[in-house]
C-alpha cells in the first residue's frame, strides 16, 4: 500500500503544472524510497525525469513497488481542486485501479477526497547513463524563464554560447535578432540571485524555443535552475525539490 | 533554422 502525505499540496501542484503540457501519460513508480517518473514527449525531443524522495513527504510508506499510470490532464484537474496550503495525502492499494487524493484544510475541518482512475500505460524507457558535461550553469530560474520567453518572440531556436565567465543566449529571427549575456555573479546576501559558471570546454548549442518554454513552467519549483551542457549532446535542466528533483533532457538542434 | 534531433539518437531504449 502507498500512503504519502505532503504537508502542503503546493509541491505536487507545481510539479504537475510543470509536466502536464509536455507529457500526456506517465507511469508514477512508487517504491519505499519515493516516487519517480520518466516520461518522453510525443516528439521524443524532451524527456522528463522526476524524483520525489520520501523526504519530500511529511509521512511516507510504500510497502510494495506500485506503478500508477496517470493521465496528466485528469490528474491536473483534480489537483487544481485542492488549495495550495492543504495537506495532501496520496493513497493507493497494492494492485490499484485508482489513486485516491485527500485534501485536508489545516484551519478548518474540511476534507475533500477524490479518486482518479488509473491507466495501463505501455512506455519505453530510455537508458540515461551518467553523462559528462562540458559546462554547468547555475542561475536564477526566474531570469532563465524571462530570457526563454523573450527570445522566443524572435525565433523558434535559441542558441546558448558559453565562454569562460559568461553565458550568451542568442536568437536570430526573420524580423530581427536579440541576445542576452549573463556573467558570473555572487550575491552573498541573496545566494539565489547568484550566477555560477563551471566550464571545461566552450559550448555552442541550439535548442528549440518551444521546448525551453515548456521547461520554464518549472520555475515556481525552485529559485535556481542548473543547466548542464555538452557539445553535440542533450542538455540537462534541473530544478531541485526539497528532497528530489525535476529534470529535463532536451535534444539539441543541428545545422542543416 | 536547424534540424531538431531526438533523444533516441543519444540514449538507448531499455
Amino acid at each position: 500500500m502507498l500512503e504519502g502525505k505532503f504537508d502542503e499540496a503546493s509541491l505536487l501542484k507545481k510539479v504537475i503544472d510543470a509536466m502536464k503540457d509536455s507529457v500526456k501519460l506517465c507511469n508514477f513508480n512508487c517504491t519505499e524510497n519515493g516516487i519517480s517518473v520518466q516520461a518522453i514527449d510525443d516528439s521524443r525531443v524532451l524527456l522528463i525525469s522526476l524524483l520525489i524522495e520520501a523526504g519530500s513527504f511529511e509521512d511516507y510508506r510504500c510497502d510494495r513497488n506500485i506503478v500508477l499510470g496517470l493521465e496528466m490532464e485528469s490528474l491536473n484537474k483534480i489537483i487544481k481542486n485542492g488549495n495550495a496550503s492543504d495537506m495532501l495525502t496520496l493513497v493507493a492499494e497494492d494492485s490499484p485501479d485508482a489513486l485516491n487524493l485527500i485534501f485536508e484544510d489545516k484551519r478548518r475541518d474540511r476534507i475533500a477526497e477524490y479518486s482518479l482512475k488509473l491507466m495501463d500505460i505501455d512506455q519505453d524507457f530510455l537508458k540515461i547513463e551518467d553523462m559528462k558535461f562540458d559546462a554547468v550553469v547555475n542561475m536564477p530560474s526566474a531570469e532563465f524563464a524571462k530570457i526563454c520567453r523573450d527570445m522566443k518572440t524572435l525565433s523558434e531556436s535559441l542558441q546558448i554560447i558559453i565562454t569562460k565567465d559568461s553565458v550568451k543566449f542568442n536568437s536570430e529571427g526573420d524580423f530581427g535578432s536579440g541576445s542576452v549575456v549573463i556573467k558570473s555573479f555572487t550575491d552573498l546576501e541573496k545566494t539565489e540571485e547568484s550566477v555560477r559558471i563551471t566550464l571545461e570546454k566552450p559550448i555552442n548549442l541550439t535548442f528549440g524555443a518551444k521546448y525551453l518554454n515548456d521547461i520554464i513552467k518549472s520555475t515556481p519549483l525552485a529559485s535556481q535552475v542548473t543547466i548542464k551542457l555538452c557539445d553535440k549532446q542533450p542538455a540537462l535542466f534541473e530544478y531541485q525539490l526539497p528532497s528530489g528533483y525535476l529534470r529535463f533532457y532536451l535534444a539539441p538542434k543541428f545545422e542543416d | 533554422d536547424g534540424l531538431q534531433s531526438t533523444l533516441g539518437e543519444f540514449f538507448p531504449t531499455e
